[in-house]
């Protein structure tokens, strides 16, 4: 979801 | 991952190793401005809170402890072991005219309004203006040390790198992160009149970037 892809970038 | 992220994470690496050496061997943090690292310390503590909330990659868990560390020791390099050589009398940007809006916009712009969602989205949007102290204290001064503008170069390669790989993952995923892809290209903007300096003075010249 939106949340998790976000944050796998850094 | 692809190879644009992979680039962007390793010059991203680069820059900030490149500054901590620069300090380190000349025990001197002359030209840098504090102001511009307390920010990124700010930037990576309220980004990297996810760490104690979702786990996600080995590779994306060890790049966030060392990001962290390496920043808060540049930090601390600055403010207090080689404190003596820092020029505070230069590093004279007003850091509230960026916090306040940055707060504001990252209360009202945001993907969900729970304090974690807040602080990535406040994480986000100041990394876009975190250069500003630095490069409004090389204006003031009028020049850079080439290492000082090399640790640059690396930073803005690697979000113009991002930029790459957002429009990779749109085409190839259809993943986009629109908080994200605004404050970048924001951020990118930033470091363009600075590329063409790098170019034109630096690489061409020799030594310090002097300003016309």
């Amino acid at each position: 979801d939106r949340v998790m892809g976000g944050k796998d970038e850094l | 991952m692809n190879v644009f992220r992979l680039a962007g994470d390793v010059s991203h690496l680069v820059a900030i190793i490149i500054l901590l050496l620069k300090i380190w061997r000349s025990k001197s943090c002359a030209g840098i401005s504090g102001k511009s690292q307390v920010l990124f310390a700010l930037v990576f503590t309220t980004r990297y809170l996810d760490l104690f909330t979702v786990f996600i990659s080995v590779y994306n868990t060890v790049m966030k402890v060392v990001f962290l560390a390496l920043s808060y020791a540049t930090v601390y390099l600055i403010y207090m072991r080689f404190r003596n050589s820092y020029n505070s009398e230069n590093d004279t940007f007003r850091v509230e005219f960026l916090l306040v809006p940055v707060i504001g916009l990252s209360f009202l712009e945001n993907y969900a309004f729970t304090p974690l969602e807040i602080l990535w989205t406040f994480s986000i949007f100041l990394e876009a203006v975190a250069i500003m102290p630095q490069l409004f204290m090389i204006t003031k001064t009028g020049e850079a040390e080439s290492i000082t503008t090399h640790y640059l170069f690396f930073l803005g390669l690697y979000r113009a790198l991002y930029i790459a790989n957002w429009v990779w993952r749109y085409h190839t995923e259809s993943f986009y992160d629109l908080i994200a892809i605004v404050s970048g290209v924001v951020q990118t903007i930033f470091f363009c009149d600075f590329f063409y300096l790098y170019f034109t003075r630096v690489l061409r010249g020799r030594g310090k970037m002097t300003l016309p």
